[in-house]
């Protein structure tokens, strides 16, 4: 997860 | 993590997992298209920067690894291999992909969350693989007959974003500030292109019959 905590999926 | 990708990420590891038995167990990458698989490389080279950058869980760096070594593989295995490169379709396998990675880097470049390199990847990488399977589409339906794997192969694979719309759906209705329009949208498009293939699979389920796809 990026520093904002999204993109947590593949 | 909720059932649907749960569901979603294990279809889509099937759908690896089949392919790679095709060619192994065949020794044979006939119906194969190499530029989809070239594409999903790219795909997964530029969606995964963050993998060893920002930790997520076990379960998502293993899963990174996963579909980063197998879709290299299955290129290194249809260029390299002397025996499987001799079953590739080249004279069929012929949609001009380029365009699409093209027009998918336009996209990103104008389409971001961010416009961070990352960002501008990742978003790169999401419309990529909504198309990556439209050069194997195309092959199949040059080709007429389609052999079990492969038909197995392209129905886990477009079963598994559909898995995904259904994540999406249940984090929005669950999850506060949930929005990722960008995967919602390129995912939609990315199962609809599946949309006739589904249909003559099923037809041909039902009829008990070999998958033909219209020319």
């Amino acid at each position: 997860a990026r520093r904002d905590g999204s993109k947590d999926e593949l | 993590m909720n059932i649907f990708r749960f569901a979603g990420d294990m279809t889509h590891l099937i759908s690896i997992l089949v392919l790679l038995l095709k060619i192994y167990a065949t020794k044979s990458c006939s119906g194969i298209s190499l530029k989809t698989q070239e594409l999903y490389a790219l795909v997964f080279l530029t969606r995964y920067l963050d993998l060893f950058t920002d930790f997520i869980s076990l379960y998502n760096t293993l899963m990174k690894l996963v579909f980063i070594t197998s879709s290299l593989a299955i290129v290194w295995c249809m260029r390299g291999d002397p025996a499987v490169r001799r079953t590739y379709d080249k004279e069929i396998d012929t949609f001009r992909h380029y365009f699409l990675v093209l027009g998918c880097f336009v996209l990103a470049l104008l389409l971001h969350e961010k416009f961070t390199v990352q960002e501008v990847l990742w978003a790169f990488s999401i419309y990529l693989e909504a198309v990556a399977i439209i050069p194997q589409l195309v092959l199949l339906q040059r080709s007429g007959n389609v052999d079990n794997l492969t038909g197995q192969y392209v129905l886990f694979l477009g079963a598994y974003r559909a898995f995904y719309i259904l994540n999406w759906i249940y984090r929005y209705l669950t999850e506060a500030r949930f929005t990722r329009w960008i995967a919602c949208i390129s995912g939609l498009v990315q199962t609809a292109l599946y949309a006739d293939f589904f249909y003559y699979y099923f037809i041909s389920w039902k009829n008990n019959a070999k998958l033909k796809l219209p020319a």
